[in-house]
C-alpha cells in the first residue's frame, strides 16, 4: 500500500508544471524515504532529478517500493481539477496499475477521487556523480526566469561566465547582442534578494536557450535558484521545493564542435 | 562553432 498525503495540493501542481514541458511521461519512484523522479527528455540533452521526502508529507505509507509511470498530460488534467487550498492523497495498492488521486475541500464538503493509468515505461537512470563545482551561483528565481526569456529573443545559446565578481549572461543573434550582468550582493538582508558567488574557479559555458527557459518553469515554487558550474560538465539548475524536496536540472553545455 | 552535447557525453547509465 503507498499513500501521501500533501495539504497544500498546488505543491504537486507546481511541480507537474515545472517537469512537463520538458517530459511527456516520468516514473515516481516510490520508497520509505520519499518519491524521487529521474528522466531525461528525448533528446537526452537535459535531465529532470525532483526528490520529495516522506517526511514533509502530512502523511505517508510505502509498505513496498513501487513505481509508477504516469503520462503527464493525464495527470496535468487531474490535477486541474483539484483546488488550489484542496488536500491531495496520492493512493496506490501494491503491484497497481493505476494510482488513485483524492481532493478533499478544506471544510471535507466536497471529497473527488480521480483514478488515472499507470504506464509501463522504460527507465533509463543515470549516474550522477557527486560534483564539487567550481562556480555556485545563487540568485532570485524570478530573476534568473526574466534574464532566461530576454537572452532567448537573441539566439539559441546563452553564454554564462562566472567570476568572482559576478555573473554575466550573453547572448547573440541575427538582431544583435545582449550581455546581462549580475553584481554578487554586497550587503545581504533578504537571502531571497541576494545574488552571491560560491568560486573556486572561473568557468564560461554555453547553453541552448530553450531548455533553460523550459527550467524556469519552476519558478513559482522557490524564491531562489542555484545554478552550479563547471568546467566541462552539465550545469545544474536547482529550485527548492518549499521544505519537502528539491527539483533540480541537468544540461548539457555546448561544446567546440 | 558549437554543437549541443548529449547529457550520455557525461554521465553514465546505471
Amino acid at each position: 500500500m503507498f499513500e501521501a498525503r500533501l495539504v497544500q495540493s498546488s505543491i504537486l501542481k507546481k511541480v507537474l508544471e515545472a517537469i512537463k514541458d520538458l517530459l511527456n511521461e516520468a516514473t515516481f519512484d516510490c520508497s520509505d524515504s520519499g518519491i524521487q523522479l529521474q528522466a531525461m527528455d528525448n533528446s537526452h540533452v537535459s535531465l529532470v532529478s525532483m526528490n520529495l521526502r516522506s517526511d514533509g508529507f502530512d502523511k505517508y505509507r510505502c509498505d513496498r517500493n513501487i513505481s509508477m509511470g504516469m503520462n503527464l498530460g493525464s495527470m496535468t488534467k487531474i490535477l486541474k481539477c483539484a483546488a488550489n487550498e484542496d488536500v491531495v492523497t496520492m493512493k496506490a495498492q501494491d503491484n497497481a496499475d493505476t494510482v488513485t488521486f483524492v481532493f478533499e475541500s478544506p471544510n471535507q464538503e466536497k471529497v473527488s477521487d480521480y483514478e488515472m493509468k499507470l504506464m509501463n515505461l522504460d527507465q533509463e537512470h543515470l549516474g550522477i556523480p557527486e560534483t564539487e563545482y567550481a562556480c555556485v551561483v545563487r540568485l532570485p528565481a524570478g530573476e534568473f526566469a526574466r534574464i532566461c526569456r530576454d537572452l532567448s529573443q537573441f539566439g539559441e545559446s546563452v553564454v554564462i561566465s562566472c567570476t568572482k565578481e559576478g555573473v554575466k549572461f550573453s547572448s547573440a543573434g541575427d538582431i544583435g547582442s545582449a550581455n546581462i550582468k549580475l553584481a554578487q550582493t554586497s550587503n545581504v538582508d533578504k537571502e531571497e534578494l541576494a545574488v552571491t558567488v560560491e568560486m573556486q574557479e572561473p568557468v564560461t559555458l554555453t547553453f541552448a536557450s530553450r531548455y533553460l527557459n523550459s527550467f524556469t518553469k519552476a519558478t513559482s515554487l522557490s524564491n531562489v535558484v542555484q545554478l552550479s558550474m563547471s568546467p566541462d560538465v552539465p550545469l545544474v539548475v536547482e529550485y527548492r521545493i518549499g521544505e519537502i524536496g528539491h527539483i533540480r536540472y541537468y544540461l548539457a553545455p555546448k561544446i567546440e564542435d | 562553432k558549437t554543437k549541443q552535447a548529449t547529457l550520455m557525453n557525461f554521465f553514465k547509465k546505471s
